[in-house]
């Protein structure tokens, strides 16, 4: 075949083929091809089509991904010269996920009301414990408990009884949420403020 | 270290926020 006689001079590598990319549709199939800068060139079988991708071991690391810009059949003459070569497109604009960034004004009013000022004052110490602080004096609030500290977050958010239930979900993950919950107001009491 | 005082008032912020969920007037 081509390959075997073009590549032992030019070497091949494993390639992957992706037909119809980014739809349902999708196909992934790895094939062997020989490739250069500007082509590549595969078996005259291999089903490749304008507009697939071809996803490349790039030597930097990782994949290198082209689009079959132009695709040239050739299968005249002897077999062995049957080829199909791929003309490079540009690349496709990598998929990048956007990233939201943790930021002051994202957080909670009430975390922005408490540590605002000794946040932009380079308090952060002062500024954490604030944030809970408003968090204790939330719960105190809204349980109406004399308590404080972590036996007021044990009270207040009491898997079996609870004064304050933050269950989302019915039965046994209900019942997980609470003691998750609890923990980490709890852990949040001890720990942190 | 603003970033890890970050981290915490995020922990925080969390904690208000399943807190809302029950309150009322949040």
């Amino acid at each position: 075949s081509f390959l075997r006689t073009m590549g032992r001079s030019h070497g091949t590598k494993q390639v992957v083929i992706i037909s119809k990319p980014g739809t349902e549709d999708e196909e992934r199939r790895t094939v062997e091809a020989m490739i250069q800068s500007e082509s590549g060139f595969f078996e005259v079988t291999t089903p490749i089509y304008e507009g697939d991708h071809v996803e490349i071991p790039d030597p930097r690391g990782g994949t290198d991904v082209r689009v079959a810009s132009e695709v040239k059949v050739n299968d005249f003459g002897s077999s062995t010269l049957h080829h199909t070569q791929v003309k490079w497109g540009k690349a496709p604009a990598r998929r990048v996920a956007p990233v939201r960034r943790l930021t002051f004004e994202n957080l909670h009013p009430d975390v922005q009301k408490a540590a605002g000022d000794l946040f932009a004052d380079g308090h952060m110490g002062s500024a954490v414990s604030e944030a809970f602080k408003s968090l204790e004096v939330r719960v105190r609030r809204l349980s109406r408990l004399d308590q404080s500290g972590s036996t007021l977050m044990s009270t207040a958010f009491n898997a079996k009884s609870p004064v304050i239930d933050v269950a989302t979900e019915d039965g046994r993950s209900g019942q997980d949420e609470r003691e998750g919950f609890m923990a980490l107001f709890r852990g949040a009491m001890i720990g942190i403020r | 270290d603003p970033q890890q005082a970050l981290e915490y008032l995020a922990f925080a912020s969390l904690l208000h926020r399943r807190i809302d969920l029950t309150d009322p007037s949040a």
